[in-house]
């Protein structure tokens, strides 16, 4: 069996100053995750190289880089499964880690359950020993300017995103 | 949003998605891509994908799990992304972004938006794109 990887990074608008940048980032992140697999690796181990590539990428919109909530905050999801065996694990609303993927594989891993949330996300973090990192790290110019232009009276977010998915 | 999907050198499929959501959203608001079946599926007997995109209409159309329904009943990748995200569009009008492989290691990238960043690479051979028709 020839391995292959497919790998995307999001389908919201892409700005003409942006393109390269994208470019670049889904190009990186499939070859980190197709080196894996030419190593012998596990397509599980691939998905995780290559998302946590994109998760490190500023140009993309998870961990760095990611935008923001309405009190201008970092809340992120991640969700990664196993068709082996259907295995899965998942972790939502987590603040303060820069790989939420590598989260979610330790649930998958680590626990009997598929979705851990918020806080008990955090506990677990914490036990397993994934390390925090300071909020600002994972916020940019980019996404604090976004969020605040779609505080404005005048904008509308939602009517914004809405044909841009 | 980012995601990625493979197959490797055994035959075993595996999906990751990993996003920060939606720009100015309410605090607690999870999206599909922590939804198993909506960001993300992998079974080894169909395939794999990871979608993108706006993420209540993808969670009311569970868009991973219906583009693997559709390759079980024998569509080949490229048809079962776009069988699945028309029929996200016309019932819920909601657009968004797939990448899919099947367990043969057939492939697609495919969106209803006007963009998504993708890449893929296969026997050594490197693809990649932005804009539909790349």
């Amino acid at each position: 069996m020839k391995p292959v990887i497919v790998v995307h990074g999001g389908a919201g608008r892409i700005f003409k100053e942006q393109e390269e940048g994208c470019r670049a980032g889904v190009v990186r992140a499939a070859l980190r995750g197709y080196s894996v697999l030419k190593q012998g690796g596990s397509a599980v181990d691939s998905v995780e190289e290559a998302v946590r590539s994109m998760e490190d990428d500023p140009h993309f919109n998870a961990g760095c880089g990611s935008v923001l909530n309405e009190k201008g905050e970092v809340e992120m999801d991640a969700i990664i499964m196993d068709g082996k065996n259907l295995d899965s694990g998942a972790v939502s609303a987590v603040k303060c880690i820069a790989n939420p993927i590598k989260l979610a594989r330790l649930v998958m891993e680590k626990t009997k359950h598929v979705l851990l949330t918020d806080h008990g996300a955090h506990l677990f973090a914490q036990a397993t020993g994934v390390p925090e990192v300071p909020r600002e790290k994972l916020i940019t110019e980019r996404s604090r300017e976004r969020w605040k232009k779609n505080l404005e009276p005048d904008s509308n977010p939602e009517e914004f995103q809405k044909d841009l998915g | 949003t980012v995601g990625a999907v493979a197959v490797d050198s055994g035959g075993n499929v595996a999906c990751a998605t990993s996003t920060g959501g939606l720009s100015n959203k309410l605090i607690g608001r999870v999206g599909d891509t922590a939804c198993i079946g909506s960001g993300g599926y992998a079974d080894n007997h169909f395939g794999a994908t990871s979608t993108t995109g706006h993420g209540e209409s993808i969670m009311k159309v569970v868009l991973a799990r219906l583009i693997l329904y559709h390759m079980e009943q024998g569509m080949p990748p490229e048809v079962a992304a776009d069988t699945a995200l028309d029929y996200m569009k016309t019932r819920v009008g909601g657009l968004g972004g797939v990448i899919v492989v099947n367990k043969a290691g057939e492939w697609a990238a495919r969106f209803s938006t006007k963009q998504m960043s993708w890449a893929a690479v296969e026997d050594d051979n490197l693809h990649y794109g932005i804009y539909a028709g790349e």
